[in-house]
């Protein structure tokens, strides 16, 4: 009973994509 | 949240195992709610799990290896296979590469370590305690008591029964960052999901439905709600379109991922897994030497021993100390036999257990241990090729002298016996004889003497009316 691949299209995210964070 | 700290000990709660109440059943109890959050109807699961040593596991994706091969999967495919009653989404990963981010460990594998960034965890001891908070590097990987299951959240929601959120934003996001995001990930309502413990040390899993700004809720809400459900300690799991139910290995929540075709929601291939299972032994395999019935070790050998069938046991006496305990029993040393090795070895047999016969010439017997034939035993063994009785046969020859010279001793007895009885019975009757019926006259001369002629001639005239 496959559902299908989803879309992926709901992000719920901490931090943002774009930035990769600095280690401090 | 971009501090790592590799050493020292960190903010967290440790809670203790509960006493074993063996028979209690470990049941998962799965309760589902559709209540109002802020006047929006919002569905869920809270799950109670006992005992969540032996019942609650970390899935890889798609099984073990699954972070290493950075695999995603749906929950029903990482928690059929496992064998989940119930299993949920578990920690965050990195959409592109499919990366599990975090500390995991699953099953009591390591599977990968963050290094020590202060996120919120969730994770096992090995001795059951429930850790939650934040954990150094050194903490991850501490051997004593080392974790058995341990994943990743972002934001501990309840710490020791109160609302934690503003410290989390704190520890867990870099103030030089926009903090926009962050707390828009905290206040916007959407599908969430989120792990921790009751006063009972009962693990309990929440999910809810919903969609990143229109449906669900925030995570003030989720708090709160769990809060009312006795829930002390809790992190918030991977939600929006990650956050997947699933029970019996069926889909059992309404994703808000779109299918390719929009008209349908699919759920999301995703990283780790959160999942319930029947009680698992301690280790799962009953250390190779039993069969795990309900969560416990029914041990295969009686020489098998303990909770894990990894004791070997065999009996106080332990083999006489000649011997090693085995899963079949005592495997004694060289020169002892017997189920305790406190036999010594039969003449003309050596070694362990004495299962060799010796080799000596002349059929010696040889050194029970070693099997040497020493030189002296060799000039006192018989020369078989002389017919000359071997050592038992010489026993069993002097067994039957012995036994033929006490028969004859025993007969000569009896003779010597009846020869005397008769000679003592013939002479009782000759004197009875005298005594008793016929007797014989003997005149006292011949007793006592010559009498006088006139003291015999006297006596004879007057009173003598008896003569023979």
């Amino acid at each position: 009973l496959g559902s299908g691949v989803s879309r992926d299209d709901d992000l719920l995210l901490p931090y943002p994509l774009a930035r990769t964070r600095p280690s401090r | 949240d971009c501090a790592r700290v590799r050493a020292g000990s960190r903010e967290q709660e440790s809670w203790p195992p509960p006493p074993a109440t063996p028979g209690a059943s470990h049941r998962a109890a799965v309760r589902t709610f559709v209540s109002h959050f802020g006047g929006r109807a919002v569905a869920g699961h809270l799950t109670r799990v006992a005992a969540p040593l032996r019942t609650f596991s970390v899935l890889e994706p798609g099984g073990p290896g699954g972070c290493a091969q950075k695999r995603r999967a749906t929950v029903e495919d990482t928690a059929v296979p496992a064998g989940c009653l119930i299993a949920q989404n578990g920690g965050f990963f990195r959409m592109g590469t499919g990366e599990c981010l975090g500390n995991v460990v699953s099953d009591g594998r390591l599977v990968s370590s963050s290094g020590g960034l202060q996120n919120a965890q969730f994770g096992i001891r090995r001795d059951g305690t429930l850790v939650t908070g934040y954990l150094s590097e050194e903490e991850v990987l501490d051997t004593v008591n080392p974790f058995v299951q341990l994943l990743s959240g972002v934001v501990w929601l309840i710490r020791n029964g109160s609302v934690y959120i503003n410290e989390s934003q704190a520890t867990e996001c870099d103030e030089t960052q926009e903090t926009g995001s962050f707390s828009k990930f905290v206040n916007v309502i959407s599908a969430r999901t989120a792990v921790g413990h009751d006063r009972k040390g009962q693990l309990v899993l929440f999910h809810a439905d919903g969609q990143t700004e229109q449906r669900g809720i925030n995570l003030w809400e989720m708090a709160e709600f769990l809060l009312r459900q006795d829930v002390v300690n809790a992190i918030n799991l991977d939600g929006g379109g990650s956050a997947t139910f699933v029970r019996n290995g069926t889909l059992a929540n309404y994703p808000s991922d779109h299918c390719q075709d929009n008209m349908w929601r699919c759920p999301r291939r995703v990283s780790t897994v959160v999942c319930v299972h029947e009680p698992r032994c301690q280790p799962p395999n009953c250390s190779g030497h039993g069969t795990c019935v309900d969560g416990h070790c029914e041990c295969t050998s009686r020489f098998w021993r303990g909770a894990a069938c990894s004791e070997l046991d065999c009996g106080p006496s332990n083999c006489s100390q000649h011997g090693l305990c085995t899963e079949t029993g005592c495997r004694c040393d060289a020169g002892w036999t017997g189920s305790n090795c406190s036999e010594e070895c039969p003449l003309g047999w050596y070694g362990p257990g004495c299962q060799r016969p010796c080799q000596c010439e002349h059929q010696c017997p040889c050194d029970p241990q070693t099997g040497n034939c020493s030189i002296s035993q060799v000039k006192q063994c018989l020369r078989p090729t002389e017919a000359t009785p071997r050592a038992g046969e010489l026993a069993f020859f002097t067994r039957t002298t012995w036994l033929a010279l006490t028969l004859i001793l025993v007969f000569l007895l009896l003779i010597s016996t009846v020869v005397n009885v008769t000679l003592i019975l013939g002479s009782k009757a000759e004197r009875n004889r005298h005594l008793s019926g016929d007797y014989v006259y003997h005149p006292l001369q011949d007793m006592n003497g010559e009498l006088l002629a006139a003291e015999k001639e006297q006596t004879e005239d007057t009173c003598n009316p008896f003569r023979d």
